[in-house]
């Protein structure tokens, strides 16, 4: 059930299109500060279901979609695509590959796809269930974040240990 | 229901005083649920570094924190492993030679799960198979180059 | 009263445009009274990187917010240094190219400022006139030594 | 009116006398995580009359005072001695250099002086009014502690504006 691909297109700093192709094992992603590296986490969070506009750094959903640059227009929607492998069949799925579709549109639109067909935001959710993969739980690590698994309000601890449980 | 989850808090404690000694070196580190009342209560975190007194949490550095953290991450993943995981900086406060530690556990666990790691220190890169460059050529616009492959360039 | 601060207020801002525009080679900063009340209101900052649009400062990476916060600090310096000034990592979110811009910046200001910096970088190192290195050769015991002086080795 | 010399001894890790001698320019202290360094940070704060045991780490104000290893015993006494040149006379003594000096015994009881003198912590703080050496203000940055400049709750830069004004 590992990550195979990743296509960014109109999210935050990605106006242009950009696929990503993941093995197994490790990969590192690397750049300049403000590159867009972190821009990436947030939009894998964000294909996965994220609802809060504050955890990916904005104030309000919009703040995703590609704004524009002193020589470039803004964009009307963003677009990401999470592709992960199937052939052990852990989703109810025939297909050797899961491809979940993220999109927004500047009037505030939204729009799911598991494998290329419409579903609901939900669909996408319940998908994950039980897999470990998803926006709560311990896979998902954003910047400046590493230390909160050590907070002091120990209730949010027992949010990952339930979720490993 | 509550036995479920004992067992596995005690396999995590567990793992969680392993992962701290081999990221540290020694000492020992500890889970402890705050009152009997098990599936509500919180978690206290309890950590000693190597020949140190065992002291609250917040007076660690900010690098033992980084590295206790780290610790108890693995620790659960070794319970139970993620398909996945996608680490933005966790390494930051880390000195080059507890990065080297944590890349080393990096290149353990991947066998069980895949990382995706967003890094700026060299020996985080050292242990990737596959290196991918982000880039701002044109001004605000993010671009993306594969820069290594496996056993490759 | 109202006037000297008000006077104060618009030497930091026109600092702090200048500091920006320094350490990130382009761009614009900003400083905004929240609203009329001078003595008692908040202030906005407002800050574009070069060839960027102009966004919320949430929406900016770690690096470039601490870079901006590292530019804000020097605008307050440059209108009022302080004798001495002691910093703990403060640039800790910042990739190399950017802590060598820092680094010269150090070196600018060191004429009017003392700084002592707790670093792990070795760009704010190469700027240091002397250089302590704290160790713990006995567990849990610091121990301070000279490591470099002034010109020499 | 910069910082000559740092004595610190009996101070959280520094249970042997530490001696630091500065001199104008830029001095970086470096070493591994977990060696000390922050602890020195620590060491001027308090000096300077910081009274948050919570703003050094600690839950209580002891918890600064050096606890003991797994192979020595703990202290009695924290104690730091601040140095600072007063060649252009801006302290109002007619030394050269002026020491503020701060005691603090598990019992409790706490010792402040200047230049060997007892006196009270009143005394070091109005010691330090105007000349932007301090707890408060912009002059001392601590570890993760630069972002706060930013801060969204615009009252806490006013605060250090004001200082600067
Ligand atoms: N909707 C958007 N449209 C255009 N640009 C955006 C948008 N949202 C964010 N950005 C830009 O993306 C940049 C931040 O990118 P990101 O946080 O991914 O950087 P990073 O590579 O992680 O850097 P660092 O190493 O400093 O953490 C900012 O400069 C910001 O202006
Ligand atoms: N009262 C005390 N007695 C003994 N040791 C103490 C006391 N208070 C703190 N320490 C120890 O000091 C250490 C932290 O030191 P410090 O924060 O200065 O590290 P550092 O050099 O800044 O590291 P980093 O690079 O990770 O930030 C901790 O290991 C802590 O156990
Ligand atoms: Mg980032
Ligand atoms: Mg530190």
């Amino acid at each position: 059930m590992y990550l195979k691909r990743l296509e960014i297109k109109g999210f935050k700093s990605f106006a242009d299109k950009v696929d990503l192709e993941f093995d197994k094992g490790i990969t590192a992603i690397v750049g300049p500060n403000g590159s867009g590296k972190s821009n990436i986490y947030d939009s894998i969070k964000w294909v996965l279901g994220e609802q809060s506009a504050k955890t990916l750094r904005g104030s309000k959903m919009d703040d995703i979609i590609f704004a524009g640059t002193e020589s470039r227009k803004g964009l009307g929607c963003a677009e990401v695509s999470l592709t992960i492998d199937n052939s052990k069949k852990m989703f109810p799925y025939d297909y050797s590959e899961i491809t979940v579709t993220r999109r927004l549109y500047k009037s505030g639109e939204s729009e799911y796809l598991i494998n290329n067909t419409q579903c609901r935001l939900k669909d996408i959710t319940e998908l994950f269930m039980d897999t470990g993969i998803g926006t709560d739980g311990y896979s998902l690590i954003g910047q400046g974040k590493i230390e909160e698994i050590l907070s002091s309000k120990s209730e949010d601890r027992r949010m990952l240990f339930e979720e490993a449980a | 229901m509550k036995e479920q989850f004992e067992e596995k808090f005690i396999i995590i404690k567990n793992n969680f005083n392993q992962t701290f000694k081999e990221l540290f070196g020694g000492g020992f580190a500890d889970l402890k649920l705050e009152n009997d009342d098990i599936l509500t209560c919180g978690i206290d975190i309890i950590v000693q570094p190597p020949g140190k007194k065992l002291q609250s949490l917040s007076l660690l550095s900010g690098g033992e924190r980084g590295l206790s953290a780290i610790a108890l991450l693995f620790a659960i993943l070794r319970m139970k492993p993620t398909p996945f995981c996608v680490l933005d900086e966790i390494e930051a406060a880390l000195d080059d030679a507890n990065v080297n530690r944590f890349a080393k556990f990096l290149k353990d666990y991947s066998k069980d799960t895949q990382f995706i790691v967003i890094t700026h220190r060299k020996g985080s890169m050292a242990a990737a198979d596959m290196l991918y460059g982000v880039t701002m050529e044109e001004k605000g616009i993010s671009k993306v180059i594969s820069l290594k492959l496996k056993g490759g360039n």
